[in-house]
């Protein structure tokens, strides 16, 4: 079966359990048009980035998912200097070496150098030696 | 699939209603 | 392979061509999580029943889908009373014959009453003899 496809030209809020909301400009694919002018829709699935912190897991969200943190601290380099924009992260410049306490999912790792502790973007991060 | 709504759907929107 | 299902917690507006917009409360399978924090994620397909109307063709939108006119006029019995909502739409009892003139795929029929013309709900209209 070859479902045709159709784009929502406004959104449209849902009214009932069984309507699927629309947003203008979603892309839906049709399975059934009802003569009444109601027609069955599946949304094409969106694939995508998202930050981790913007999510909680279904089942259980109130379990902890992050590693344990290791107050050892585990050995890194910058590789790209990165300045703070809050107050709990730190600023450094290329090149720093650093110690990795905590790797919390979201990407924001809490750092440590000499007495400073605070976050920094692991993806500016490489472990020392590699 | 489930049942359609029992109520008719709404009149087009007015971004339809725009197309010649 | 089994992917996660995780909730979105917060709106989040994409940033960039290869990342997902997020709703509170969509949910979404994880496909990847990188350790930066970004994880590639997939929409869990939604289904629904949507207004015709809201919708056009991916293709061609443009293009005329509503079938023609029959000013001739089709037979059609009302099977519940509506009151017209808006100027265009014609007010009618349970059980009332009328002629139906334009069967608009959004399921708001042109339909023929003596000398009165206008739109009514397809889905409380049935063929006159059935």
């Amino acid at each position: 079966i070859i479902l045709q496809t159709y784009r929502a030209i406004a959104d449209y809020e849902k009214r009932s359990g069984s309507e699927m909301a629309l947003a203008m400009g979603d892309v839906v694919d049709v399975v059934e048009k009802g003569q009444s002018g109601w027609w069955f829709c599946q949304m094409k699935t969106k694939r995508g980035w998202v930050p981790a912190s913007y999510l909680e897991p279904l089942d259980s969200p109130d379990e902890a998912e992050d590693p344990e943190p290791n107050y050892a601290g585990e050995p890194y380099v910058t590789i790209k200097a990165y300045t703070a924009a809050m107050e709990d992260e730190v600023s450094l410049q290329q090149g720093e070496t650093i110690e990795v306490i905590h790797k919390l999912l979201d990407g924001w790792w809490v750092i440590r150098k000499d007495n400073i502790t605070g976050y920094f973007p692991s993806m500016y991060l490489q472990k020392a030696g590699e | 699939i489930k049942q359609p709504p029992s109520n008719p759907p709404p009149r087009p929107p007015a971004e339809a209603r725009k197309k010649p």
